[in-house]
Parts: C-alpha cells; structure tokens; sequence
C-alpha cells in the first residue's frame, strides 16, 4: 500500500506545471523514504531530478517499493480538478496499475476522487556524481524567468558569466545583442529577493535558452533559484519544494566546436 | 560554433 497525503496540495500542481511541457512519461519512484523521480527529455539535453522527503508529507506510507509509470500531460489535467487549497492524497495499492488522487476541500465539505491509469515505462538511470561546483549563484526565481524570457527575443542561447561580483546573462542574433547584469546584492534583509553569489573560480558557459524557459516553469515552487556551474559540465538550476525536496533540472552546456 | 552536447555525455547509467 502507497499513500501520500499532503495538506499543501498546490505544491502538486505547480510541480506538474514545472514538468509537464518537458517531459511527457516518467516513473515516480515510491519508497519509505519518500518519492522520487529522474526522467531525460526526449532530446536528452536536460534531465530532471525531483525529490520529495516522506517526512515533507502530513501522512506517508508506502509498503514495498513502487515504481509508477506516469502520463505527464495526463496527470497535469487530473491535478487541474485540485482547487488550489486542496488536500491532495495519493495512492495505490502494491501491484496496482492504476493511481488514485483524492482532493478534500480545506473545510471537509468536498471530496473527489480520481484514477489514473498508469503506463509501462521502461527509463534509463543515470548516475549524477557529486559535484563541486566554481559558481554557485542565488537568485530571485522570478529575475531569472524574466531574464530567460527577455533574452530568448534576441538569440537560441544565453552566455552566462559569473565571476565575483555577480553574473551576466549575454545573447546575441540578427536583431542584435542584449546583456544583462545582476549584482551581487548588497544587504540581504529579504533573503527572497537576494542575489548571491558563491565563487571559487569564474566560469563563462553557454546554454539553449528553450531549454531555460522551460525550467523557469517551476517559478511558482520557490521564490528563489540556485543555478550551479562549473566549466564543461551541466548547469543545475534547483528549486526547493517548500519543506519537502527539489526540483532539479540538468543542462548540458553548448560548447565550442 | 557552438555544438549542443547531450546529457548523457555527462552522466554514466546505472
């Protein structure tokens, strides 16, 4: 028996809204220790990691290891039925092949319940090393959005700069270039809408900014970003799930051919 | 020129 049960349950909704245009299928991996899910776009530039601690949960319990093969784009419509102050509880039994999702008002007053059929999935693993990272930047989640969006009217790509002083998002086409610099903040009163920079060797990198506007889908989770860099290696842009985990994205770099 | 690397270039499966 897996079930899930979380008070916050708009936090299932905006991950799916993170997800859902960047990956179609995944397999959410159930396990005591909570839910966890890795799954690569089609295009296997970007990868997606999330995971969400069972303690995060109002009630958690899950048996025996379960590994739900899940529509994305499906499971995005079901959550849509959850009002935005729902409860949302999800479960299934050991060998199930379908998912059940209950939404309970906040007064108790309504409940719907939902069964998704789940899909055969067979995914590849990857194993994400532990990194250090030269640049480590911390930034409103909703700068980067915006600066995502406003660059991609001018080019493919965003060449990212981080040295000390703070970090520049560069792109450039047929209609020109735009640059765009961010500051290291100087007092950090709100911590939300701070920009920090952690260096320990500057890095210039280039990235595919559909790629960028795509994760900034996840806004909504989290007031802040984490974008993690070293030379020649994947950008990680990380936003945390209230207390329950992260979202993770994955980005191969462009590099010089 | 930039060449778009896969992440699978990256990362080993496991």
């Amino acid at each position: 028996m897996f079930e899930a049960r979380l008070v916050q349950g708009s936090l299932w909704k905006k991950l799916l809204e993170s997800i859902k245009d960047l990956l179609n299928e995944a397999i959410f991996d159930c396990s005591s220790t909570g839910i966890t899910l890795q799954a690569m776009d089609s295009s296997h530039v970007s990868l997606v990691s999330i995971s969400m601690n069972s303690d995060g949960f109002d009630t958690y319990r899950c048996d025996r290891n379960l590994s739900m093969g899940i529509h994305l784009p499906s499971l995005s419509k079901i959550m849509k039925c959850a009002g935005n102050d729902d409860i949302i509880t999800m479960k299934a039994t050991d060998d199930a092949d379908t998912v059940s999702l209950v939404f309970e008002s906040q007064n108790n007053e309504k409940v719907s319940d939902y069964e998704m059929k789940l899909i055969d999935l067979d995914t590849e693993h990857l194993g994400i090393p532990e990194t250090e990272y030269s640049c480590v930047v911390k930034m409103p989640s909703s700068e980067f959005q915006r600066i995502c969006r406003d660059l991609s009217q001018l080019g493919d790509s965003v060449v990212i700069a981080c040295t000390k002083e703070g970090v520049k998002f560069s792109a450039s086409g047929e209609l020109g270039t735009g640059n765009i610099k961010l500051c290291q903040s100087a007092s950090t009163d709100k911590e939300e809408e701070a920009v920090v920079v952690d260096m320990n060797e500057a890095v210039c990198l280039t990235f595919a900014l559909r790629y960028l506007n795509f994760f900034a889908k996840a806004t909504p989770l989290s007031a802040q970003v984490q974008l993690s860099m070293s030379k020649d290696v994947p950008l990680v842009v990380e936003y945390k799930i209230s207390e329950l985990g992260f979202l993770r994205f994955y980005l191969a770099p462009k590099i010089e051919d | 020129f930039t060449m778009q690397k896969s992440i699978m270039s990256f990362f080993s499966k496991v």
